[in-house]
């Protein structure tokens, strides 16, 4: 099984905000910096699963945070709640051995290693859920490099699910 | 050409293992 080290991970942020994109949010989302502010992932995860992901949650994602970065933390925390959250109550399993992103690094310092981490939680949420479908096929229209980071990352994570 | 044929076996793995994870059954109770 592969593993992802420091400098994978870097190649990993890039890939998934190649896949991001493809979810078609509205928020721009083509850097890291795009990122940080955790405004694109929840609607990311809304995406996925707008009966756990509702409205409700996502009012609580403050959409303003410009270049405050504690604003950027609170969000990510939320973000990151939500996630593993999800996993725990629809997916039924837990991630065990993973290293959780460091959210700190993400929101001061746009650390594209840990908003890696990050993505790749998203990623095992939307290739585990209801409409796996979609996602799983959209991600074997993406470019052959970028399928084959995704399957690791996919791979890693299966490695630590435990139902 | 064996360029080909690495390329055509890469595609074959990502295929297999994106349609095995298709046919995963879901963790989701519904």
């Amino acid at each position: 099984m592969s593993t992802l080290n420091s400098v994978d991970r870097v190649e990993l942020c890039d890939s998934l905000l190649t896949w991001i994109q493809t979810f078609g949010l509205e928020a721009p989302c083509r850097t890291v910096d795009d990122l940080t502010s955790g405004i694109v992932m929840a609607q990311a995860l809304q995406k996925i699963d707008i009966v756990y992901f509702t409205d409700n949650w996502i009012s609580r994602i403050k959409p303003e945070v410009g270049d405050n970065w504690r604003l950027k933390i609170s969000n990510l925390k939320k973000v990151l709640k939500g996630i593993l959250d999800y996993n725990q109550e629809v997916l039924q399993q837990q991630i065990n051995d993973f290293t959780l992103p460091d959210i700190n690094l993400i929101g001061e310092h746009s650390d594209a290693a840990e908003l890696g981490r990050m993505l790749q939680l998203i990623l095992g949420c939307a290739v585990n859920c209801e409409q796996k479908q979609e996602y799983i096929q959209t991600i074997m229209m993406l470019e052959e490099s970028v399928q084959h980071v995704v399957m690791t990352a996919i791979q890693e994570l299966m490695s630590k699910e435990c139902p | 050409d064996p360029n080909m044929k690495g390329a055509a076996a890469n595609e074959g793995v990502l295929a297999n293992f994106f349609n095995s994870l298709l046919s995963k059954k879901t963790g989701s109770p519904g």
